[in-house]
């Protein structure tokens, strides 16, 4: 009798479409992913000093992460623990966040105040893939 | 907001830092904490420079010394050869340099002694400034960089003999107070490909910047001739080169944790900041840490 209950409850989900149906339970629908940013100097009004790259596109991680993180993300074991603790035991914990996973260098050319000019490459300037953490 | 780590990390967000503090110089009500600011000083240095100078920046025109329109041009086409467009650094195999800095000769030293009416025999005395190296930028490489204005016809061939001297003021003995080290060398060049001589100065000047030496003083005489020593062609009249005092390119190594280093990522496939570990495979750490040994 509770299984017929139950399925009178459950939405008759269309044969044809059971991987979008399935979907809503596995993934967010704003999944954890690499976002597109990209600022001039100018537009900082740096471009005085900063001589090239005219561009920079430090790109940032924006999205939900999903309960079950797990090797997709390249998350460790403790962000399902995190997840479970904040869900089962102490809402006050945070979920876990999407944040960057790697980075890549940049090359900055500016100009000292003493007049020198400098060519540099930094470490970790521009995301270039997001975890749960 | 604070939560967002400004104290101490060194890895706060310098391009927000940079945001506050203008809105600090425009409010000043809205100053930040001593706490913030102190966190500043540990910010990558781009991103200090950044903050910092948008303080003064957008705050007040302090007045900023400008480059030499020449360095600058050498500068962008050294930007050019070791980065992309997006600001990727290219690797290539000479590259082993992060930095490169390039100082020209305080304006208030370029005099000039020598007669220069023979038209050959250039001497100039140069006092480079070299505050803005750090600790942890190690020198790879110094070298003289010579712009030639010359009215000399195109692909010909000079033969310049250089003689230079680094003054060391020491201050310890009474006897002679400056002891110079010289080195005479010659350079043959063809005007038609270069627009630029590069003097390489490596074994004088590392001793003085490895111990961190904060002002070189040198003095650089220069006598062109045309013609090429290799092709027996006797040296003959003196070539009147409009010789631009020369600037100071250090190729270094920053040390530094916020400085790229390259041969990290090649060799040891750099560790992600959010995989802080490797994670054992379950064969056991051994095979994973041989493999990135190998």
């Amino acid at each position: 009798q509770r299984r017929d209950e139950n399925l009178k409850a459950a939405p008759a989900a269309p044969p044809n479409n059971l991987s979008e149906y399935f979907k809503q339970f596995l993934f967010p629908q704003n999944e954890c992913e690499l976002h597109n940013f990209r600022l001039s100097f100018s537009q900082l009004k740096w471009d005085r000093w900063i001589i090239a790259p005219h561009r920079y596109s430090p790109q940032y991680c924006k999205g939900d992460c999903p309960r079950a993180t797990g090797h997709r993300y390249g998350s460790a074991v403790h962000t399902v623990v995190q997840n479970l603790i904040s869900e089962r035991l102490d809402p006050a914990v945070p979920r876990p966040s999407c944040v960057p996973a790697a980075y890549s260098p940049l090359s900055v050319l500016t100009i000292e105040p003493d007049g020198s000019i400098v060519y540099k490459e930094y470490e970790d300037m521009i995301a270039t893939r997001c975890t749960c953490r | 907001p604070p939560s967002q780590g400004w104290g101490g990390s060194d890895k706060a967000p310098g391009l927000v830092a940079a945001a506050a503090d203008h809105v600090a110089e425009l409010h000043p009500v809205l100053q930040l904490p001593t706490s913030a600011r102190r966190g500043y000083a540990l910010l990558p240095p781009l991103l200090k420079v950044l903050s910092d100078r948008g303080q003064r920046g957008w705050a007040s025109e302090v007045p900023r010394l400008q480059p030499d329109s020449r360095a600058l041009r050498y500068m962008k086409r050294l930007y050019k050869m070791s980065a992309t467009k997006e600001g990727i650094p290219k690797a290539h195999r000479g590259h082993l340099y992060n930095t490169v800095r390039l100082f020209t000769p305080c304006s208030e030293c370029r005099h000039r002694h020598g007669d220069l009416g023979k038209g050959d025999l250039h001497s100039v005395d140069l006092l480079f400034n070299l505050d803005r190296v750090t600790a942890l930028e190690h020198l790879l490489k110094s070298v003289l960089l010579y712009s030639f204005d010359t009215s000399v016809p195109v692909s010909s061939s000079i033969t310049c003999i250089c003689h230079l001297s680094i003054k060391e003021h020491d201050f310890s003995s009474q006897v002679c107070p400056s002891i110079s080290h010289s080195l005479a060398f010659s350079l043959h060049f063809e005007v038609r490909k270069r627009k630029w001589v590069e003097v390489d100065v490596t074994p004088f000047l590392q001793p003085l910047i490895a111990t961190h030496r904060r002002n070189i003083h040198m003095a650089v005489n220069f006598t062109c001739l045309m013609g090429d020593p290799q092709q027996s062609t006797k040296l003959e009249n003196p070539v009147n080169v409009a010789l631009v005092p020369p600037s100071l390119l250090l190729y270094l190594n920053d040390t530094s944790e916020q400085a790229y280093h390259r041969w990290n990522s090649l060799r040891h496939g750099r560790k992600s900041p959010a995989r802080g570990r490797q994670r054992s495979s379950p064969s056991g750490g051994k095979g994973s840490a041989s493999r990135a040994s190998r």
